[in-house]
């Protein structure tokens, strides 16, 4: 018998797409799957919409695995899924945002990555694009956003693992995320892009050291998260802008989200601190998941209190 | 294609402490393949940052070398990434 999906495990793109068949077909008044577009290679780039089919409301957009080798994210998202639908009704929170808002979940962004990781090279990080002129493949799909996109002359080796690619939004998985988020824009307020490893909560910009003109405001929401998430089990986040917290970075979805206009724009990166980095154990998923769950609660409710 | 396997592949942590040793691992990027697990890539690396990058097990020996010629803070945080990968999927199937 084909070894069945688990929270508590890393699961194959096989395993995720039957995952979300199941979520779909398990709660029909709450999950439904849109297929926002197919990858380089084919796939399928499926988002769950969680939440309520009636009248139009504010909404949450996240993403994981956009980087390949970043098992945990994907993970999460599938995590995120699981509590929203058994939740709610239970849990107070839950239950007061998913009656007033609906969440886009896109379990795994990079999926032709995300299947190589597992079937060839468990290191890999771009999109399996290939190439004109160059025997490299693949393209960092968070480097391909229209965000200065071309600010930085070292994103444009194909070689290089931060490869920003031919031109923004050049790679189909790219576009078909900015397309989705552009049709859906009056109603998402809230943007989350979930990557590891560092125990951080990242905010605009990396293109700039300029900060973003709400800073204070998304610093707060930041400080109060981390805050929350280490009340599981004290795990450590620091908070901060990507360029003066890690580095200058351009192309990024999280820049591109905010410049678009979705002022509450976060990234996530997940445990651990780098003893094991990408290669983050499975005993480890679900403290991982917990505590995160806490932090993108807290952000939600604090955005569906404070928009109109 | 034949899955990659990275036996006695290691993850070097080094703080470079200032310009010069940032320096000296960005000439160890040119000379040696280098997979940047923090920061993304060679471009970032900057003194008093923490960099942690996987290389061969061929390499490592060499690698060491220059870190400890040049007395540079370092670690390995991980001596086998194959035997880690392995070791990853600690969860029991249901």
């Amino acid at each position: 018998i084909p070894k069945r999906h688990s929270y508590a495990k890393y699961n194959n793109w096989e395993k995720i797409v039957a995952w979300t068949e199941k979520m779909v077909n398990k709660h029909p008044e709450m999950v439904s799957r849109i297929k926002i577009g197919s990858t380089v290679e084919d796939n399928p780039l499926y988002v769950l919409k969680i939440g309520k089919k009636d009248k139009r409301r504010k909404s949450v957009f996240m993403d994981c695995g956009i980087h390949a080798r970043e098992w945990v994210s994907p993970a999460f998202c599938q995590w995120f899924v699981y509590q929203a639908t058994k939740t709610y009704g239970k849990n107070k929170i839950m239950t007061k945002l998913l009656d007033q808002m609906n969440f886009y979940v896109l379990p795994v962004f990079n999926v032709d990555g995300y299947i190589w990781s597992w079937t060839k090279n468990r290191m890999w990080r771009k999109n399996r694009s290939k190439n004109k002129n160059s025997k490299c493949i693949g393209t960092d799909l968070n480097r391909n956003f229209n965000a200065s996109w071309n600010s930085f002359s070292d994103t444009k080796n194909p070689c290089k693992e931060t490869f920003r690619g031919p031109a923004p939004e050049s790679e189909k998985e790219t576009k078909a995320v900015t397309d989705f988020i552009r049709s859906h824009l009056k109603s998402i307020k809230v943007y989350i892009t979930f990557h590891s490893y560092s125990q951080m909560l990242l905010l605009p910009y990396g293109y700039t050291s300029k900060l973003p003109p709400n800073y204070k405001e998304l610093a707060k929401v930041a400080k109060i998260a981390t805050d929350v998430l280490s009340t599981q089990y004290e795990t450590r986040y620091i908070y901060g802008p990507i360029e003066s917290t890690i580095y200058p970075t351009s192309g990024s979805s999280l820049d591109w989200a905010y410049d678009l206009g979705i002022k509450y724009a976060f990234a996530f990166e997940l445990r651990d601190k780098g003893k094991f980095g990408f290669l983050l154990p499975e005993s480890q998923i679900k403290p991982t998941c917990k505590e995160t769950m806490l932090a993108v609660k807290f952000i939600a409710k604090y955005v569906l209190q404070h928009t109109s | 294609i034949a899955p990659v396997r990275f036996d006695g592949e290691k993850v070097f942590r080094v703080k470079p402490q200032d310009e010069k040793q940032a320096n000296i691992i960005n000439d160890l990027a040119k000379i040696n393949e280098l997979d940047f697990w923090y920061p993304d890539a060679i471009h970032h690396v900057a003194a008093n940052m923490t960099v942690d990058f996987r290389v061969s097990e061929k390499e490592s020996q060499s690698i060491q070398f220059v870190l400890d010629q040049n007395k540079m803070h370092y670690e390995i945080l991980i001596h086998d990434l194959q035997e880690e990968i392995e070791k990853q999927f600690d969860v029991k199937e249901d």
